[in-house]
């Protein structure tokens, strides 16, 4: 695992997420829950909780877009680069995009939210790439498992306790 | 070619590599240009930097093994940072 330079992460256990729109893929509560999911499994292995905010200012603002969307990195249309996020700060720092021109799905087929959601959450958190192939941080897209039954890999639970210590319980 | 026989300039996979190179492991401009001449040097060790943080061969040319990962979608945050 490897953090981002100066190993940014939050100075609080308690942080809040907002979801500030939605793709057309998918029905709003199925993406409530893949986003839920994916702060779950780093909430499990850390002291960290998460509350969802319905307006204003959240620490992790949440959102789709296509091309160019306010930051410096326009997204690219269908294919290679699926969402973006960043490291752990105040205003756009911890966000989370989403491009949607990727077709968004639950399911093996098309990208699958929950997956790509729990690896940029990572992102959020402070984690940067992995070159461990078996880590959810590693960069390349793969389905390799049901996110029902989804872990994170040992190399993604060193890095997140690295910076905000295991889960008390 | 330097980087690799069946590679040439203006080819689409060499579109691909130095885009590629250019967004996740800061290929920067100067270094572009390179693509054009005939010493590929520090594009070859750019490639093998890739090819070594994604668990590849470190061949430092455009193999097929390196292709198809580039092809593949991923995060968007670079590899290297900046």
């Amino acid at each position: 695992f490897s953090t981002f330079p100066g190993s940014p992460k939050w100075r609080k256990s308690h942080i809040t997420y907002r979801i500030v729109n939605y793709t057309p893929d998918l029905p709003r509560q199925s993406v409530d829950s893949a986003i839920e999911k994916a702060l779950k499994i780093w909430e499990e292995v850390t002291p960290l909780t998460f509350s969802r905010i319905f307006e204003g200012e959240a620490d992790i603002m949440i959102s789709f877009a296509v091309g160019e969307h306010g930051d410096f990195y326009p997204f690219d249309g269908p294919g290679q680069s699926l969402a973006h996020a960043y490291p752990p700060g105040p205003g756009f720092y911890g966000d989370v995009h989403f491009d949607d021109d990727e077709k968004w799905t639950l399911g093996p087929s098309g990208t699958n939210l929950f997956l790509v959601a729990a690896h940029e959450l990572g992102h959020s958190l402070g984690l940067f790439h992995s070159n461990n192939k078996e880590s959810l941080m590693y960069p390349v897209y793969r389905f390799s498992t049901s996110p029902a039954n989804f872990h994170l890999s040992h190399d993604d639970i060193e890095g997140i306790q690295s910076l905000y210590a295991p889960s008390p319980s | 070619y330097p980087l690799h026989g069946a590679v040439t300039q203006g080819h689409p996979s060499m579109d691909l590599a130095q885009q590629y190179l250019e967004k996740y492991y800061n290929l920067k401009k100067n270094e572009k240009q390179i693509f054009k001449r005939k010493d590929s040097s520090p594009v070859v060790k750019k490639i093998q930097e890739m090819q070594k943080f994604l668990g590849l061969e470190m061949t430092g040319k455009l193999d097929s093994n390196t292709m198809e990962l580039m092809h593949k979608p991923r995060c968007g945050v670079p590899d290297v940072g900046g």
